[in-house]
């Protein structure tokens, strides 16, 4: 049974692209089948999977946009990593939301993909730092939701906002969508700020039990390998940001989908 | 004549926010008459600068989807710093753009703030992670904009569409709007990642003279004033946080706006 896990918080830069990207890797490296789709107009996950893609390659834009559905297939591209797919993205997919506009089923054209998702172990998603048509289709599509909190303040007050728009996603498009779990980011325990976001989260009913015990930390090595075009579990395998990203992969998998 | 600066880069957490809310307490510090315009559906800088809007306050909202232009005076609130305004904003301003779909004039809409720029010295302007029409609006009323740039791959990778949306702005909307200047945010030079991309900005001849000699340097104390809802010039002045800010205010002051 294929895992469609969504990575999604509306706060920018909070580490979900890093988190698609590296997970993705590290669930490669065990041996799983894993495709990663780019669903941000400003395609970072497929840069730094290395794929820009090639001229025959469809893109999540055509996807989503096409008048009849195209065959998902030619939306797969091949990465340097074994197991490692994609599907990548498209700055006009930015015009997305005002092109679908008057389309019928606009939150449901990421399902065009569902053909393809029998082929992977996992499909991991990346959103763009909006609440927008894009990001509901991400979740009119996935089965679970990971939250990438980054442990500062703002970061953790853009969950209630995550939360309302799923309760609604849940009501109208997806009453299966399930949270996979909260995941802790630039996490660094000698700062009071950081100690303080993760004691909120830890306290925070809302999540209870589903907070991951790995916190990815703050280690500089994960943006150097974003300079590289190359996951960090690939760029430096010893370093903290391999080390976390591996344990996340792990726990994600031995937690196993929510029932 | 009043400076208004619009701060924006497409990439998330770049420090945008931060830049505007704490540019905005140090320049208020040194005796200039501030307004910040928050023009972001996360409505960051309102928390930041800790005034949720009054029942009777119009947001940014209000001020771009009324049907009828209201009174701007309306959508200024105070904040509990002397000489620091606050046009604060609302969620509902993420269903802003497809609204404003068919609306007249949906570019110019945050012109209608005009005639409250006279009793300011400066006005500076949050802007969401993406280039959709809030963007477009903030660029249509500004006379100048300041990019934060990250010291990390993808934020600087995000500039050229940043550069490519204000030629556009110029052509069609704007002609006048000029660069202040670019920001390095987030800088730590015991890291490759961070000397790496600080060298790419001053080789790009596209910001010649215009990389601002004060780097804002990674700072956990701009983090953790944010959880007590001041600026961090104002939470703790002897912060390097503190410091970085106050020397890119005087360095803004000094270079005026660009003819
Ligand atoms: N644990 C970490 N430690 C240090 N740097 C990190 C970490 N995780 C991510 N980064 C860096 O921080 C920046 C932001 O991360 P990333 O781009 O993954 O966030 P995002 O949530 O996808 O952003 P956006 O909202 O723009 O899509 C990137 O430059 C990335 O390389
Ligand atoms: N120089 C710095 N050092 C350390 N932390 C910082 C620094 N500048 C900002 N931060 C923190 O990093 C996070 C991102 O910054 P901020 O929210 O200002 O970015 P942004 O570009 O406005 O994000 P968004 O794209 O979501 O609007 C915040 O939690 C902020 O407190
Ligand atoms: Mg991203
Ligand atoms: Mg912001």
């Amino acid at each position: 049974q294929t895992r469609i896990i969504a990575v999604a918080n509306e706060k920018g830069g909070v580490g979900k692209t890093s988190t698609v990207v590296n997970l993705a890797a590290a669930l490669s490296l065990s041996g799983f089948r894993v495709l990663v789709v780019d669903v941000d107009p400003q395609y970072n996950a497929t840069r730094a999977l290395g794929s820009p893609a090639g001229e025959e390659t469809l893109t999540t834009y055509h996807v989503m946009t096409a008048q009849k559905a195209p065959d998902p297939a030619r939306a797969v591209c091949p990465t340097r990593w074994e197991g490692l797919s994609l599907v990548p993205s498209h700055p006009d997919l930015s015009g997305a939301e005002v092109e679908l506009v008057n389309k019928l089923a606009r939150e449901k054209r990421l399902r065009r993909l569902e053909p393809l998702v029998k082929d992977y172990d996992f499909v991991l998603l990346d959103t763009p730092p909006t609440l927008s048509l894009l990001t509901v289709n991400v979740f009119a599509f996935a089965g679970e939701f990971l939250i990438p909190c980054q442990t500062q303040p703002h970061a953790y007050a853009a969950l209630d906002d995550l939360l309302d728009t799923v309760d609604l996603i849940r009501e109208e498009i997806n009453p299966g969508l399930t949270l996979t779990g909260v995941v802790a980011t630039f996490y660094d325990p000698r700062t009071r700020v950081s100690k303080a976001v993760m004691e909120k989260l830890a306290a925070d009913g809302r999540f209870s039990g589903k907070v991951f015990e790995t916190a990815i930390r703050m280690n500089a090595t994960i943006a150097e390998s974003a300079l590289h075009g190359e996951p960090v579990v690939f760029f430096r395998q010893g370093s903290p940001g391999a080390a976390d990203y591996r344990a996340l992969a792990d726990e994600i998998v031995r937690r196993g989908a929510r029932p």
